[in-house]
């Protein structure tokens, strides 16, 4: 199911929105 | 309410990342800008601001971003 896949559904794609958000203030001091 | 705090202060700090002019909203220009920066497709940083523009105006407000952001933490939270 394509639909099952990470980021496909509106919840999944804000979940990575944010978690890259996250790795990017943490990435950077 | 300590975390309460802390969850408004990130969605600040995401926002103002975000809203690079300072404008005050976020356009969905503002959103496409972070294909540059994040690594995530244009389709899905317009997905995201569909499912942010909660009032589907063209824009996020401040409330839109943090009320998002909140619903992203209980998420992690639950799962």
């Amino acid at each position: 199911d394509p639909n099952m896949k990470a980021g496909a559904t509106s919840e999944g794609v804000l979940a990575n929105f944010f978690n890259s958000l996250l790795s990017k203030k943490t990435g950077s001091p | 309410p300590e975390q309460q705090l802390a969850m408004l202060g990130k969605a600040h700090e995401f926002f103002q990342i975000c809203d690079v002019e300072s404008k005050g909203f976020i356009t969905r220009g503002d959103m496409q800008r972070l294909h540059n920066e994040l690594p995530l497709s244009l389709e899905e940083l317009e997905k995201v601001f569909d499912t942010l523009d909660t009032d589907g105006n063209g824009s996020l407000s401040p409330e839109e971003f943090s009320t998002g952001f909140s619903q992203f933490l209980a998420e992690q939270k639950v799962s």
